[in-house]
């Protein structure tokens, strides 16, 4: 019988000269985490939901990773938060998005994967439905970190600077969010 | 973003996707996380997916569920299906990013097309390897 998992914490710039060495050793620390947290629950005959679950719950719970408690910043100042899951044997699956008050996504989606007639909750009805559901909101601050809110502000000042030169060179603006 | 997928002892396969979005997005934009198809699938009859990445290129070509559909339709193996959808069609369309995919047998894949990805993996041994840069 074979079972196994596979994890990823995104992808991006992530380059081996840039990254300290320090910060390189606490990503596979979490990584490993992960791993074996999930690894446990499929070697004790536990299910693939619960297991996949289980591991990004962990990494939702890291200011590492752009989930969960490490979740970058929207123009507006706020955390907004996305997640889904599927169950490959029924092909059911639950979604939510726009979530701001949720510590942890990814158990929300099963939720309304579960316990809903739905596949997709967003905004405050899926906070709604999290609360009718027995789901505790944690305040916008525990989203909060120094480096996402940094990276807000550079963005922002990086917007402000484009702004005022693309009157004169509209072409020189190619930043897209959606 | 962070993602799972995960083949258990019964043969079941599932997958599972959670995102902060992108710094600074605006409009109430959405990524591919939360679109069924898109940045997430799994399918006992042929795999589980997650991606990362730019999420309106994961949207337009249906990524994950593109993936599924080669391994079915097509009868690629998982790993040439998941290289074909990252390194040409969400290249070509000029948008970057990754995934991990797990098939029914437990082969795996975990393409992209950026400079890195926190990527890892565990099978029956339980020996955890984990990985982040092009190596």
């Amino acid at each position: 019988v074979k079972y196994g998992l596979v994890i990823h914490g995104g992808a991006g710039t992530i380059e081996k000269d840039k990254m300290p060495p320090e910060i390189e050793a606490q990503y596979e620390e979490k990584l490993n985490e992960a791993l074996l947290a999930g690894y446990k629950i499929l070697s004790d005959g536990g299910s693939s939901l619960d297991a996949v679950e289980k591991v990004i719950n962990i990494l939702e719970d890291s200011p590492l990773f752009n989930a969960g408690k490490g979740a970058v910043f929207a123009h507006n100042g706020i955390n907004e938060l996305d997640a889904s899951i599927m169950d490959g044997n029924t092909h059911n699956a639950g979604a939510v998005a726009r979530l701001t008050h949720i510590k942890n996504p990814i158990s929300l989606a099963r939720m309304v994967m579960e316990k809903s007639e739905h596949v997709f909750l967003i905004g405050d009805g899926a906070e709604q439905f999290a609360v009718q559901n027995g789901v505790e909101l944690v305040d916008q601050n525990y989203f909060y970190t120094d480096s996402r809110w940094n990276a807000l502000q550079r963005a922002l000042k990086k917007e402000m600077e484009s702004k005022s030169q693309t009157v004169l060179y509209p072409a020189l603006s190619d930043e897209k969010y959606g | 973003t962070v993602g799972a997928v995960a083949l258990d002892k019964n043969g079941n396969l599932a997958a599972g996707t959670s995102t902060g979005g992108m710094t600074n997005k605006k409009y109430g934009r959405a990524g591919d996380v939360p679109v069924i198809g898109a940045g997430t699938y799994a399918n006992n009859n042929t795999c589980a997916v997650s991606c990362t990445g730019w999420g309106e290129y994961f949207i337009r070509l249906g990524v994950a569920k593109d993936i599924s559909d080669l391994v079915d339709y097509k009868g690629m193996t998982l790993k040439d299906a998941a290289d074909k959808v990252i390194y040409e069609k969400v290249e070509q369309l000029g948008g970057d990013g990754g995934l991990i995919a797990i098939d029914k047998n437990g082969n795996f894949a975990m393409p992209f097309n950026t400079a890195g990805m926190f990527r890892g993996y565990i099978f029956e041994d339980g020996r955890p390897i984990v990985k982040m840069y092009k190596d």
